[in-house]
């Protein structure tokens, strides 16, 4: 599969989506 | 299926190794009502932590000690009388305690079993009791349920004392849809996942309790379930059965399957389809994954084993002694399979 079909991606997905959320 | 598939080979079942399972031990159990369950757990006997087998019937619980030789000795029984035992609910990292689901179709208990101080008497604390969805045993001796429905629905995470009593409860944000399965994230103690009935992959943060994403999945499957994930290169790695799944001409059956999701995204794919050989039938009816190593029981009665890494079935093991398996779980303690029947025969495989 091709990874670029995912969009940009991130090592720290967990800790950005964290300070993303709503708390 | 899609064309984003990975194109595998699939071995014939004549090419599998039949020695991959070794028979090495049987426990058969003589309650007379159908068995349910098994699991393996952790039980200090005589001052030792010994590695447990517990086995499940309708209205009896059981924990079954290791002797020499693969034999085992049955130790404790836990009884119920009025709601009957739907799964064994496998804590990882707890010790002296096995945790239980009682319902008749849908979850309405959640109980704890444990011996008294002395080790003479067997003892059950309930932990929670309504209409739960989903329940799941996670590391650092927490338990994590849902119950209710839609705007009602209640996301619960339990941290057991250490005498199996609950210490503390943290409730998680729920999603506005119906959560059907959880699953831990390899490595990452702080992220779990849940699996909605609309096909979608919800991902919590368990310390700030934050819903942080709902990611929807392929729809060529329904009522996926998610049994595994982990977490490599700012991807996440989840692996799927599809109970629903229909024979593909080209691949066979799909049991399982390993996809890949860009959680900041959303957005998904397949990687890898795990088929059952050619010219074996059957879809999923039951399963466990543990490492790279996925074993299901089939709807034709056969238990088929993949190796996640190499991408093909490894192993079948067909009914023995003309009964169909009914459940099927790796052991926690070590790499053995438990393979159980309906009428209480429990065998011990060596993978």
């Amino acid at each position: 599969c091709n990874k670029a079909d995912l969009g940009p991606i991130s090592l720290n997905w967990f800790e950005e989506l964290s300070s993303e959320a709503p708390p | 299926h899609s064309a984003e598939q990975t194109e595998i080979e699939v071995p014939a079942w004549d090419s599998l190794n039949p020695g991959t399972l070794q028979l090495v031990s049987k426990l058969k159990n003589p309650s007379g009502s159908c068995s349910v369950d098994v699991s393996a757990t952790w039980w200090e006997i005589a001052g030792f932590k010994q590695p447990c087998i517990v086995t499940a019937c309708e209205y009896v619980v059981s924990l079954w000690k290791p002797l020499d030789a693969w034999q085992w000795e049955k130790i404790y029984s836990w009884h119920f009388t009025e709601v009957p035992v739907l799964q064994i609910v496998a804590v990882p990292d707890v010790c002296n305690l096995v945790c239980v689901a009682l319902g008749n179709l849908e979850i309405r208990e959640i109980r704890a079993l444990l011996c008294s101080p002395d080790g003479k008497s067997e003892k059950q604390v309930l932990l929670s009791s309504g209409n739960i969805k989903a329940v799941l045993g996670l590391a650092k001796r927490r338990l994590v349920s849902s119950s209710g429905t839609l705007c009602d629905q209640q996301v619960e995470i339990m941290t057991f004392a250490e005498d199996g009593g609950s210490k503390e409860k943290q409730l998680l944000m729920p999603p506005e849809e119906t959560i059907l399965t959880f699953a831990e994230v390899q490595g990452m103690q702080e992220a779990l996942l849940g699996t909605t009935i609309m096909n979608n992959i919800v991902i919590w943060n368990l310390k700030t309790g934050q819903l942080l994403k709902k990611m929807h999945i392929d729809d060529s499957y329904q009522a996926s379930v998610c049994h595994k994930a982990y977490s490599e290169m700012g991807l996440l790695f989840v692996v799927l059965s599809h109970p629903c799944a229909k024979e593909n001409e080209l691949l066979g059956s799909p049991v399982f399957q390993l996809i890949v999701i860009n959680p900041k995204t959303a957005l998904s794919m397949g990687v890898m389809l795990y088929c059952l050989p050619h010219g074996q039938a059957g879809r999923f009816l039951e399963g466990d994954v543990k490492d790279h190593f996925a074993a299901a029981v089939l709807t034709s009665g056969t238990i088929a084993v993949w190796d996640l890494l190499l991408g093909h079935c490894t192993a079948l093991l067909p009914p023995v002694s003309g009964q169909n398996w009914s459940f099927v779980k790796w052991s926690g303690t070590d790499s053995h399979l438990l393979a159980g029947q309906k009428d209480g025969n429990i065998f011990v495989y060596r993978y």
